[in-house]
């Protein structure tokens, strides 16, 4: 009699075995998907459930949390790890900021979002416009920041940045914050990193935050690294977030550079700046 | 030997990769594989000649999607008898437009036809200084109105002066606008009913991911586009948005933007794009 219910006991524990597995493999390949249409890198992804995978089928699940509860709660462990634990950021009160990036990822137009954000919170601040290839890049720049009131050191005949910021740095006087605005570029234009390079010793920034626009795809990391690799990145921004894109190329970029997300975009006005929140930006990005 | 059901779905899961890897958008690689697969139903291949096979078969569905009608530029603004031929260049922020128009106004200049630039993003700072010292650089006409003026009216302005003056086309560049804000759809929608353009070009961006299809979406159904110009190819772009939007809007890519200078547009090949995805 005994050996009879035990053995059904045996075949009932893996036969729930058997569906946990199954359930948690068919929420692995759900995660997949929302994170592959997210634009996350598809190797991190491959990475990512893989490891999803193995803790939710070790772990047991907490009391009260489904197996699939369990395994999107191992998720977004998983995700808050990558984006570097979510510590909040001690705003500088005293920093040079240097902003880099891919052609159009919206650094002028958060040089001047971060601009009133300081400004805002007491800060003396200063913009230095070397961007000497854009057409119009310094009346851009100026145009923004008019109702702020901050004096924008550039010159827009010059073809010389590294002369640009070394002259601004002599008249900048005392700033809290000194934000420094340079050109669109990517890793396979040589010439353009090696300014960058050059813009990086001239300026000595306290702070590198690389500008990605959320609509990026699977380049993302790959060019993320390359910004890394020539000069230290040591933040990211992530702009157009009011679009459909959810910014999985982010995680790349932050996996690639070492660096937190520190600031989000959400629109063209000077006020669509919002400090990075990463229990929100990872709902959204499970859509 | 009939198909090899385990090694046929590990192939296949790596060409998927393939294509993601590239910027597919998610949903279309995913149809382009289950296609993929119901093709082979039935086939018998040698477990050696599999993944060539596939390849073969994968390489086809992605010229069928890229395989769209399309007449060349010139051949279009010949067609018309009545100028100005006028072309409206739309897309999401900072995609490249501008730099864009200017592109495409010096390879028309280069073959005979005379250009006229309305400045309708009235909105973005500096964009009518930056649309303007373009045309300077290239001896174009410019329109424009003041900050803030009604984009369509700077347009209608432009197409009434290239009437006036015989000029053969006018290129109308708007302000960078998400799929997301109906307002601003809006408000394109208002600039395409007045200029009433013989083209709508939609500017992407070679390296965007997975939003490609609700852009190319949004757009089109605001305003029905006839043709695509992917920029920042030159920025190690494998270009796989260029599948995203054809597959989704079936309209064809005239050209690829390689970088910023003006002679930096070449003409869209599918034969380019194939290698990049594929090897
Ligand atoms: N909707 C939206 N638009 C943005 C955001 N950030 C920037 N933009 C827009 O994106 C476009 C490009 O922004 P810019 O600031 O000129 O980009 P950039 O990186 O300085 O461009 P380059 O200097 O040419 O490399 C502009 O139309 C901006 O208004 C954002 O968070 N949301
Ligand atoms: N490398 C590279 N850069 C490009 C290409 N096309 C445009 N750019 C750059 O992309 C940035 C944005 O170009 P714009 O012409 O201002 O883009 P836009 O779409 O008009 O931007 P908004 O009007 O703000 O929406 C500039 O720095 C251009 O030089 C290209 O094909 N290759
Ligand atoms: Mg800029
Ligand atoms: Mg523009």
């Amino acid at each position: 009699k005994l050996g009879e219910s035990l053995s059904g006991v045996i075949r009932k524990i893996t036969l729930a075995g058997m569906v946990d597995e199954k359930l948690v493999r068919e929420v692995v390949r759900d995660i997949q998907r929302a994170l592959l249409s997210a634009d996350v890198n598809v190797k991190l992804v491959m990475e990512l459930s893989k490891k999803v995978e193995s803790r939710a089928l070790k772990e047991k699940p907490p009391a009260g949390l489904s197996r699939k509860e369990h395994t999107i709660r191992v998720l977004y462990e998983e995700l808050v790890n990558l984006l570097g634990g979510g510590e909040a950021y001690a705003l500088p009160q005293k920093a040079r900021i240097m902003l880099v990036g891919l052609q159009g990822s919206g650094k002028t137009t958060t040089v001047a979002k971060l601009a009133k954000y300081f400004q805002k919170r007491g800060l003396r601040v200063s913009i230095i416009a070397a961007d000497t290839y854009r057409p119009a890049a310094y009346e851009q720049l100026s145009q923004l920041v008019e109702p702020l009131h901050i004096k924008v050191f550039g010159s827009p005949e010059s073809k010389d940045a590294v002369e640009v910021v070394r002259e601004a740095l002599t008249q900048v006087g005392k700033s809290d914050i000194i934000l420094l605005d340079t050109a669109g570029r990517h890793k396979s234009e040589e010439e353009l990193f090696r300014e960058m390079v050059a813009l990086a010793e001239v300026f000595k920034p306290d702070e590198k935050f690389l500008v990605i626009d959320s609509n990026l795809g699977q380049q993302a990391g790959t060019q993320a690294k390359a910004f890394n690799e020539h000069i230290g990145i040591t933040g990211v921004v992530l702009t157009k977030l009011d679009g459909s894109a959810r910014g999985g190329g982010a995680l790349s970029a932050v996996a690639a550079t070492g660096a937190p997300i520190r600031f989000v975009g959400t629109g063209e006005g000077i006020d669509a700046l919002e400090p990075f929140d990463a229990e929100r930006f990872i709902s959204r990005l499970l859509g | 030997v009939v198909l090899d059901e385990r090694k046929l779905e590990e192939l296949l899961s790596e060409f998927e990769i393939a294509l993601l890897e590239s910027d597919i958008a998610f949903d279309v690689a995913e149809k382009i594989i289950s296609d993929l697969k119901q093709n082979l139903y039935g086939k018998k291949f040698k477990r050696s000649e599999l993944e060539a096979a596939i390849k073969a078969s994968l390489e086809q569905s992605l010229r069928e999607i890229l395989d769209l009608p399309s007449v060349s530029l010139e051949e279009m603004i010949r067609r018309k008898k009545e100028k100005p031929f006028v072309i409206l260049f739309v897309g999401i922020n900072g995609t490249g437009k501008t730099t864009t128009i200017a592109k495409v106004a010096k390879r028309l200049m280069g073959r005979g036809f005379t250009c006229v630039f309305a400045a309708s993003d009235t909105y973005r700072a500096g964009a009518i200084e930056q649309l303007e010292r373009h045309a300077e650089k290239l001896g174009v006409k410019l329109i424009k109105h003041a900050r803030g003026a009604d984009p369509a009216a700077v347009a209608y302005d432009a197409i009434e002066h290239a009437r006036a003056k015989g000029k053969d086309v006018v290129l109308i560049d708007t302000a960078g606008r998400m799929e997301t804000n109906v307002n601003l759809l809006e408000e394109m929608k208002k600039i395409a009913r007045v200029a009433k353009p013989d083209l709508v070009i939609f500017v992407g961006d070679a390296l965007t991911g997975n939003a490609a299809v609700e852009q190319a979406e949004r757009f089109n159904s605001a305003v029905s586009i006839d043709g695509i110009i992917l920029t920042k190819a030159d920025a190690d772009a494998k270009g796989g948005a260029a599948i995203s939007i054809a597959h989704t809007i079936r309209k064809p890519v005239l050209f690829l933007g390689t970088g910023q200078s003006y002679d930096d547009l070449v003409e869209f090949s599918a034969d380019w794009l194939i290698r990049e995805i594929l090897g």
